[in-house]
């Protein structure tokens, strides 16, 4: 890891499996 | 002014590239299910592609915030993670970029030659299951982007999308206590230089 670097992530999450799963049922 | 686009254009390659790497990753890890997946061709090779418009506006999202970055040649690794459920780091798709100085590029460097190599990407990663263990069920997963410079300067940068917002990520929670390292492929152009390598948890549960 270089001197400096920062590491940087979304705050907000993906959707999660649980919710992908509601989603193709109610499909 | 032609070095000026010829990097503009590179992180649009490398963006799209990155998309659909995210989503091969997520189907050949199998973080999401196999359902929402469709088959497409990209770079000539067939490919797997969420059809999830949650998702796939995430991964959009994200994406969109990264490449500013990648255009001032400011991102030094775009981290795919992959967290069980205790959100602890199982796997780590490191995709480590850098670009030659400005002064080497010409009008001569040629992009159809990138779009070839990062097609040798997307094959080596379509297999990587092989390499891998599996991984415990109801995996999740987060992109992160390592800075080469100060992230305080660059959160300005990355805060392209609003309602979209990033923030430090903490080296503990992202880190890998002695991963095991699969170098997966390394490609060299006149334009940017990648290299692809997954670092494992030893013990996945």
């Amino acid at each position: 890891k270089s001197a400096g670097a920062h590491i940087l992530k979304p705050l907000m999450s993906p959707p999660n499996r649980e919710e992908i799963l509601t989603t193709l049922l109610e499909l | 002014d032609i070095a000026l686009l010829f990097l503009s254009v590179v992180a649009d390659i490398l963006c799209e590239f990155l998309e659909v790497a995210i989503h091969l990753i997520l189907y050949v890890r199998e973080v999401y299910p196999s359902g929402i997946f469709q088959k497409r061709k990209k770079y000539n090779v067939p490919v797997q592609m969420s059809c999830h418009p949650e998702l796939n506006q995430y991964i959009q999202d994200t994406l969109q915030c990264v490449k500013p970055l990648i255009e001032k040649n400011e991102a030094e690794k775009v981290v795919v993670v992959i967290m069980d459920k205790e959100h602890h780091p199982v796997e780590r798709f490191v995709f480590e970029i850098s670009q030659p100085p400005l002064l080497s590029i010409s009008s001569e460097t040629l992009l159809s030659h990138v779009e070839q190599l990062l097609r040798a990407v997307i094959l080596k990663i379509s297999v990587c299951d092989a390499v891998l263990d599996n991984n415990p069920p109801g995996c999740t997963f987060t992109v992160l982007v390592y800075t080469r410079e100060s992230a305080t300067r660059n959160m300005e940068k990355v805060q392209v999308i609003k309602d979209f917002p990033w923030i430090v990520a903490d080296e503990q929670e992202v880190l890998m206590q002695e991963p095991r390292l699969i170098p997966l492929k390394t490609m060299t152009s006149d334009i940017v230089k990648m290299q692809l390598y997954v670092e494992e948890r030893a013990h996945k549960g």
